[in-house]
């Protein structure tokens, strides 16, 4: 992998979302990582839609939670994914109102990463965006800087929170991922979380995932 | 300019109805307005408590809460709406101290202490009984974090007791920033944020996702190739 690497160079990452007092951060997550992926292949940046998965993905359970992986494949039964603007956020689940000829992009399948932090860092600059989740107690207090909580506060195995990895790199001589979250621009830096990288701080390499475009 | 020898009458609470304080919180209203730059008139929009205190002339203590209208102040129009939910924000929590000299109803405004009602309401805190032994430094280190906290975030709570358990939440997720940041191993500030009013469990419930924590749920999903251009 490069020494660093920032998808929002590159323009492959949309604006800062906010999920408000629901818990769909998993689809915050992977539409983000979908955003990138069709970036890539298409060039075109595109905010898509959220809403369309808290209210049609009916193996995940809306603002009460969901797993990236059903959320992938909830995207190819139904076609694919609205554009923000089309399907638009409102932070309640809602009943259903897909339309599948607003489709503006869709996926082929989805794969897993390896658990391996240089893994995923070279996976991540090579083709996009990473779906990720990680234990997000530190998160609450979270001002700015590399966030480096001890072991006990940040238990590996409680994965709480879905976000979106989108580069990595080093502050201070501090290595760090990049995270977007989806909690509104005034959280964090910019609505940015910055996690020590290199420890599996927080669990962060234990749900590396993303869509495949063909 | 009060005689100090002559005994003060003791104030009487008076009801809104009560003949005489219509006309009071009128003039204190337009009193009001004249004296403020706002460019829309303001109006009373919640009467607390008119007192009124037999003295040299009459004194008259008003605590009312004060809101925007819709109208501007350069229109004629005497009956305004408020406006809707969005701006109570800026409503004002106001004392006013009003004087009838001549005890004919000439009315005098004498004092005028209006605050923004985010506020004020934290001044109510001063009374809250927290675990601080003698350590005032700390105490008002609290209040004033808790005023900045609920300004930067408009935060408004539904009662004195909603607003009480959530100075004591604030302190407690102080402490626990406090802690993180003395052990944290990187470079990061942790503080006062947006969630510093929830609990951890409260925290979880509204923003967090449970079910990434049943693994049982997880469906398996097809290995990613390895990265592999230079």
């Amino acid at each position: 992998a490069p020494d660093s690497w920032d998808w929002r160079e590159h323009g492959a990452v949309s604006s800062v979302k906010n999920q408000g007092m629901c818990g769909s951060c998993w689809a915050f997550s992977v539409t983000g990582n979908i955003e990138g992926q069709w970036f890539l292949k298409n060039g075109k940046l595109l905010s898509l839609s959220e809403q369309e998965l808290v209210d049609c993905d009916t193996v995940d359970q809306a603002c009460r939670g969901g797993l990236p992986s059903n959320a992938y494949e909830a995207i190819e039964k139904l076609g694919g994914l609205e554009t923000e603007t089309d399907y638009t956020y409102t932070g309640h689940k809602q009943s259903c109102s897909f339309v599948n000829r607003k489709v503006a992009a869709y996926i082929n399948s989805s794969v897993e990463l390896s658990k391996d932090e240089k893994e995923i860092a070279a996976w991540l600059a090579e083709n996009g965006p990473v779906s990720v989740a990680l234990n997000a107690f530190a998160m609450q207090f979270y001002k700015k800087g590399v966030s480096h909580p001890l072991k006990i506060f940040c238990n590996p195995w409680m994965i709480d929170h879905a976000v979106l990895m989108v580069g990595y790199g080093e502050s201070k001589g501090i290595p760090f991922w990049a995270i977007k979250n989806s909690w509104g621009e005034d959280y964090g830096e910019g609505g940015y979380y910055y996690l020590y990288r290199g420890s599996n701080a927080c669990g962060i390499n234990k749900m590396a995932s993303s869509a495949v475009i063909h | 300019c009060e005689d100090p020898n002559q005994p003060l009458g003791s104030p009487v609470q008076l009801g809104e109805s009560e003949p005489g304080v219509k006309k009071i919180l009128e003039f204190t209203e337009e009193r009001y307005n004249l004296g403020s730059n706002a460019m829309h008139r303001r109006k009373i929009s919640r009467f607390i408590s008119v007192t009124r205190q037999m003295l040299k002339g009459i004194r008259y203590t008003i605590k009312v809460e004060v809101s925007n209208t819709q109208c501007k102040k350069s229109s004629m129009v005497r009956s305004c709406d408020f406006y809707p939910e969005s701006h109570k924000l800026e409503t004002e929590l106001c004392m006013f101290e009003v004087w009838d000299v001549t005890l004919q109803g000439n009315l005098t405004l004498l004092k005028q202490n209006c605050q923004p009602k985010v506020i004020a309401r934290t001044e109510e805190f001063i009374n809250v009984d927290i675990e601080f032994g003698n350590d005032t430094f700390e105490f008002m280190r609290l209040v004033l974090e808790f005023k900045h906290f609920l300004k930067k975030f408009n935060k408004v709570y539904s009662s004195r007791e909603e607003t009480e358990r959530r100075v004591v939440i604030f302190y407690e997720n102080l402490k626990t920033a406090e802690t993180l940041q003395s052990l944290d191993q990187g470079s990061a500030e942790y503080g006062v944020t947006k969630f510093s009013d929830l609990t951890v469990e409260e925290f979880q419930t509204m923003y967090l996702n449970p079910l990434l924590n049943q693994w049982t749920l997880h469906s398996p999903m097809k290995p990613a190739a390895p990265a592999q251009r230079p």
